[in-house]
């Protein structure tokens, strides 16, 4: 009961930038996992190198982030991943 | 004590555009009545936006990392860990257990069996009209037949004169049936096809959404600050013959406005033909005198964009592609037994509903997962709760990487 309620989303991508298999690729394609965090008060997404042949993902090697704020922004429109007041919330997520 | 049968009731790329979750457009009378009389979570999520990951993962309990599986080519129990699932459990503990539709993904992530016999008592069902779901049967302004994404077609043209969630609601009615004569425990899971694309269901359901009352999705241009890479470029969707016709770019489109329009309209029409066939398996549920002591879950494999973010499809991590509805039905804990006379799920016509008139259930904000769902249906049934997988479980048959959220019926 004093563990923040947490839903894990992932979904992978085989570049970081859209391509024909970009919505469904095959294992052997996928580059890129991204993995989220929702909670009741925000959505954090990593997208970070994915290896396919052990299935092990490198957040060392991180392609792209999201950060949205629920309570101001519910339809997760306003990205604050790069807004330099989150540094620190962003480090404590890694 | 007397086992509590389970009729789980699983929906294709449905978001929570259902009127018990707020949504002011969509009628959905039937699912309202059973959230109505359920603990309902408002903020349910899938692990994956995508039908054979998200599917394989809540019918196993576990994430996508320890099922391996983030595409549809795979078997876990070969190319993963040879793990017990949700239906395979109450097998293992009495119950005859039943598939209708699409209950686990079909094709080799299944094992090409629907995971049969592991999970399943009798063979899975699949209706015979499936296999027209992507075939030319749109009728087209031309006159012709199409492969189109927007498909309102006349049930008494098409092929076998029926479709395939019609087909499976008569199945499983006539399994509900056969589960009452024999008269031991069930477990039938329910899998409707609707409303993932083609959006192909009765033309009736068009009626209940007049074109003019029909919007855009709220924020339907891409975020200024949406990384590349969290974008999905919607391709199913432009393989369909109509949009191809569009000659819409690639990779971000846009849809043209008034095509965008269709496409919300036959969505929401298509999700109105799924909950009728969601009510008249309960009226028949209630009328066999079964909703008193069978355990009701409806949710869906994960969500779909309408929209929203210049998207559409599944294929992401916005919550319209991850959020799903999720509620729970249990005799006489979520809701009461009904007075004599009075029946707990009658058919509701959407043609004849009035909005606004069935309240709510109990509702709960805080937020679950689909591997959830594994642990709350065997404690609401009454069996043990498999026990929380360890950080790594590859060689584990029955463990859990979700938790029974029964507790939080409480909290409604």
């Amino acid at each position: 009961s004093d563990v923040e309620a947490i839903a894990y989303s992932q979904y992978p991508r085989p570049a970081d930038h859209p391509q024909w298999n970009s919505d469904l690729p095959h294992l052997r394609d996928i580059r890129i996992m991204g993995y989220s965090i929702r909670s009741c008060d925000y959505r954090y997404t990593v997208w970070v190198e994915f290896n396919p042949l052990n299935y092990t993902a490198n957040f060392l090697n991180v392609y792209a982030g999201e950060l949205y704020l629920l309570e101001t922004d519910p339809n997760q429109d306003n990205n604050l991943y790069n807004h330099t007041e989150f540094v620190n919330l962003i480090k404590e997520f890694l | 004590k007397e086992k509590k049968n389970v009729l789980f009731i699983v929906a294709d790329d449905l978001r929570t555009s259902l009127h018990c979750y707020g949504d002011q457009i969509v009628k959905s009378p039937n699912i309202d009545q059973l959230a109505s009389k359920s603990a309902v979570f408002q903020n349910a999520f899938a692990q994956q936006a995508v039908c054979a990951p998200s599917r394989t993962s809540f019918l196993t309990s576990r994430r996508p990392d320890t099922t391996k599986l983030y595409d549809f080519g795979s078997y876990w129990r070969v190319h993963a860990g040879n793990y017990s699932t949700l239906p395979q459990y109450f097998k293992e503990n009495g119950y005859i257990t039943m598939s209708v539709g699409k209950v686990f993904h079909p094709g080799i992530s299944s094992n090409h069996t629907d995971d049969y016999p592991y999970s399943w008592s009798i063979p899975p069902y699949h209706p015979s009209a499936e296999k027209y779901e992507n075939a030319k049967t749109c009728r087209g302004s031309d006159g012709k037949l199409h492969a189109n994404l927007v498909c309102p077609v006349a049930v008494s043209q098409v092929p076998e004169g029926t479709l395939p969630d019609i087909q499976s609601t008569e199945e499983a009615i006539w399994l509900l049936k056969a589960a009452k004569e024999k008269g031991s425990p069930f477990f039938l899971a329910v899998g409707y096809h609707k409303p993932h694309i083609p959006l192909r269901y009765p033309q009736e359901f068009l009626k209940l959404y007049p074109l003019e009352e029909v919007t855009l999705a709220p924020d339907p241009e891409i975020p200024e600050g949406l990384p590349a890479v969290a974008y999905n470029p919607w391709t199913d969707i432009r393989k369909r013959e109509d949009v191809k016709a569009l000659n819409i770019s690639f990779p971000y489109g846009p849809i043209p406005k008034d095509f965008q329009l269709l496409i919300r309209q036959s969505y929401f029409a298509a999700v109105s033909y799924l909950d009728s066939q969601v009510g008249q398996l309960l009226d028949n549920l209630d009328k066999l005198g079964l909703a008193k002591n069978t355990v009701v879950v409806f949710t869906s494999d994960h969500g779909w964009s309408l929209g929203e973010h210049g998207e559409w499809a599944k294929y992401s991590n916005f919550d319209v592609a991850t959020g799903v509805p999720l509620m729970f039905y249990v005799p006489n804990i979520t809701a009461p037994f009904p007075q004599p006379g009075k029946r707990t799920f009658p058919f509701i016509d959407p043609f004849d509903h009035v909005p606004g008139k069935i309240p709510p259930g109990l509702v709960s904000s805080i937020v679950v997962e689909l591997v959830d769902l594994f642990p709350t249906i065997a404690e609401l049934a009454g069996l043990n709760v498999p026990p929380p997988c360890p950080k790594t479980s590859f060689d584990i048959q029955l463990c859990t990487e979700g938790i029974s959220i029964v507790d939080l019926f409480n909290a409604s």
